[in-house]
């Protein structure tokens, strides 16, 4: 279970943009912050700016259910894989 | 698409179509596995200027530069964080890290959709003909976040993302991930945006069909594509040692097999695995095959790779057999020896003359092209099925289009089988699934847009399914391939695509960002599973009645429920009202109400009867009402209503589930 609760996974995070604290003057900036609250090596691979507001990183399971409990975060989905029809 | 724009119509004279101006103004995105720049498919010695409003970029990177795109490929860009994320960096020897598509399926739909016109395409000398896509003078614009492992949802997501900035005018996605709701789908949360910008997205329906319940993509927002077969077939000849013949399928031109009959067995005889019967890797015995023609039963692998197992095992010809999954349904396929996929039927007298005689022997025959296939269409097996598993009070999949055996570009990288041991190179190749019919959606979504730019993506819906058909010239019913009897709107929505009719629907079912709203406030979404899905803040009205039967959808799906005790509470009636609202977008007109059922159990009333429009985009509502006595549970039924003013008819379908 230990071993689960490490391994990292794909999250699509999706943030509530009127949820940011005023001292942010970048949104860029208030998602790098919500992601080293919870992971200091965690990067972003994209940053959303249209379809949602957010953005998508690795994260362990543990990482991913601290983040969900932040205020100012819709959502955690874990990235899911599509194939082609 | 030698053969699906007379198929669809578009071969016709109308003063309805668009100009190619009109028509170069439409930018189509086309989310997939990238494309392959070189194809004649991807000229633009016929179009002007790129649009002015358009900000997408040509993406430079392995095998793709700048000089790749033109005033055709207006934009090309990759994404692939996701993917490396998951299994590590690209292996460029394998693929390219650029918008070059190393698979041919994102080549094919983007060509389906809106190639340009290219005389004397074909494949392998069959369907020949003029190619070209549904909307041969749109602009295409290629979105890469497929790759040989797999789309990945933050792909998808950027890409989608890229797609809403660039500028384009419709989205057409044949990929499908996970069931969820929609605030958990990647892909009906990236639409949602799209919609509300203007955006038409087409997606594909899936090909797990004939099972219910098996669709993809069915956010309301979305236009679900299920799959056809087209007037066309591959037919080869077989003949058995008895005499017997039957009529199979191909695309082989290779070296055909002698003329004299040659030893034939069946997979699962010559096998030491419970797997032979499907012709899997590893599972026929050599000895047993080798000099034969071995009948493999289709399912577990993919086809063409079944007829590399039985080569490679020395069989010198595959009969490749439909099971009960797949009926009567062909799909031809580009293999590597020769071969004939033969229905369930001829399959099962085949394998019956097998084990009824000693020495079995057959042959197979050249194929050829053949046109005018009757009945067509008919509903691809593979095609999912309704009902909609998310939201069963909205009737999916929306329409069915053609997405059996059809011709379009492919990569330079791999063979029209797509094997890794396929070493021909084709500018064309035939291939099946909902994936093929959605693009054809799609370019005939850019082809209305070119013709009426102010519609919206609801409205361009609605005309693509008031005007669909459901039934042959003669009058009877489409058929599914799968049975073999009558399909039904659980298996073709609205019904076959018909643009020219489309062009002019008459009327629309119009839908805006505050109706999808009001969708989710009748699903009893939260504030923060709406502003997931829809990224708006927004809280239903406690005074206001949401309601899954108001949303203004251009079909019906009416849950009904079945009285305690089962089939005991025959008599006893429930009753549900229906408000709709349609808006006229052709002369003022007068519209009178026709209903058509097929169950007494259910008494269908509109009101008014009668709609009279003095204006153009008046909007006139009316309200249905069904009253149902009780069936048993799983019980299904359907009925049709349409509004006609003697010129148009406004065509919606009526799915009645009893649970």
């Amino acid at each position: 279970e230990e071993k689960i609760q490490q391994t990292e996974r794909t999250y699509i995070v999706h943030m509530d943009k009127s949820h940011m604290p005023e001292s942010f003057t970048d949104h860029s900036l208030w998602y790098d912050s919500s992601l080293k609250s919870v992971s200091d090596s965690a990067s972003m691979l994209y940053a959303y700016e249209y379809v949602i507001h957010g953005y998508s990183t690795r994260l362990t399971a543990e990482e991913a259910e601290t983040l969900r409990k932040q205020p100012g975060i819709l959502s955690v989905l874990p990235e899911v894989r599509y194939e082609l029809h | 698409t030698t053969r699906t724009p007379e198929f669809l119509g578009l071969g016709r004279s109308s003063d309805l179509f668009p100009t190619s101006n009109s028509m170069g103004e439409v930018i189509v995105g086309i989310l997939d596995t990238g494309v392959w720049p070189e194809l004649k498919s991807f000229d633009d010695s016929e179009l002007g200027p790129i649009p002015a409003g358009w900000k997408g970029e040509c993406q430079v990177g392995k095998n793709f530069n700048s000089s790749s795109c033109n005033r055709k490929l207006i934009g090309a860009r990759f994404f692939s964080k996701g993917y490396e994320a998951a299994f590590g960096p690209i292996d460029e020897t394998m693929e390219s890290k650029s918008p070059r598509d190393d698979d041919g399926h994102g080549t094919h739909t983007a060509t389906t959709a809106a190639g340009s016109v290219v005389p004397n395409a074909e494949l392998l000398g069959y369907a020949s003909g003029t190619a070209r896509g549904m909307a041969s003078h749109a602009r295409v614009a290629v979105y890469k976040a497929c790759w040989l492992g797999g789309c990945f949802g933050t792909d998808i997501l950027a890409a989608m993302d890229a797609a809403v900035a660039d500028g384009v005018d419709v989205l057409s996605m044949s990929i499908g991930g996970g069931m969820s709701e929609y605030y958990g789908d990647t892909v009906a949360i990236g639409a949602f945006t799209a919609a509300a910008h203007g955006i038409f997205v087409s997606c594909s329906a899936g090909n797990s069909g004939p099972m219910p319940s098996s669709l993809s993509n069915v956010a309301p927002w979305i236009t679900t594509v299920g799959a056809g077969t087209l007037d066309r077939d591959f037919p080869a000849s077989l003949t058995l040692g008895n005499g017997d013949k039957y009529s199979g399928v191909t695309l082989y031109n290779g070296k055909q097999l002698p003329d004299s009959l040659v030893p034939l067995v069946y997979g699962g005889s010559v096998s030491h695995s419970s797997s032979g019967s499907f012709c899997m890797a590893g599972s026929l015995i050599p000895e047993k095959i080798s000099g034969k023609i071995v009948v493999c039963d289709r399912g577990g692998s993919a086809r063409v790779q079944k007829g590399v197992v039985v080569k490679a095992g020395g069989g010198v010809g595959m009969i490749l057999s439909n099971t009960d999954s797949y009926g009567e349904e062909l799909v031809a396929d580009a293999h590597l020896l020769p071969s004939a996929a033969v229905g369930q039927k001829a399959g099962g007298a085949i394998k019956k003359y097998i084990s009824s005689n000693p020495n079995p022997t057959a042959t197979i025959g050249p194929g050829t092209t053949k046109l005018g296939v009757q009945p067509s269409p008919v509903v691809a097996a593979f095609s999912s099925r309704g009902p909609n598993p998310v939201t069963p009070a909205i009737l999916k999949p929306d329409i069915i289009a053609p997405g059996v055996n059809i011709l379009a570009g492919w990569t330079g990288a791999v063979g029209p089988s797509g094997l890794d041991s396929d070493k021909r190179h084709v500018n064309f190749s035939i291939i099946s699934g909902t994936s093929m019919s959605c693009p054809h959606v799609s370019g005939l979504a850019a082809l209305l847009k070119a013709a009426h730019p102010e519609w919206s993506p609801a409205a361009i819906k609605s005309a693509l399914m008031t005007t669909a058909y459901t039934t042959y010239k003669s009058g009877e019913k489409i058929k599914d391939v799968a049975t073999g009897g009558p399909a039904t709107p659980f298996d073709y929505g609205a019904g076959h695509a018909d643009p020219v009719a489309a062009l002019d629907p008459g009327l629309v079912y119009d839908a805006n960002v505050d109706d999808y709203l009001g969708f989710l406030c009748a699903l009893n979404y939260t504030p923060e599973q709406i502003k997931s899905t829809t990224h708006r803040d927004f809280t239903c009205h406690t005074s206001s009645k949401y309601t899954l039967g108001d949303f203004n959808y251009p079909s019906f799906a009416v849950p009904l429920e079945t009285a305690l005790g089962g089939e005991g509470g025959a008599g006893v009636s429930s009753t549900i009202k229906y408000t709709r609202t349609l808006t006229n977008v052709g002369d003022p007109a007068t519209y009178k109400v026709y209903l058509h059922s097929q169950t007494q159990a259910v008494k269908i009333s509109v009101e008014p009867a009668t709609l009279s429009f003095s204006a153009q985009y008046e909007k006139k509502s009316y309200t249905v009402t069904f009253t149902a006595t009780s069936k048993p549970s799983g019980t299904t039924s359907f009925a049709r209503l349409e509004w006609s003013d003697g010129k148009h008819i406004v065509g919606s379908p009526i799915a009645f589930s009893w649970t």
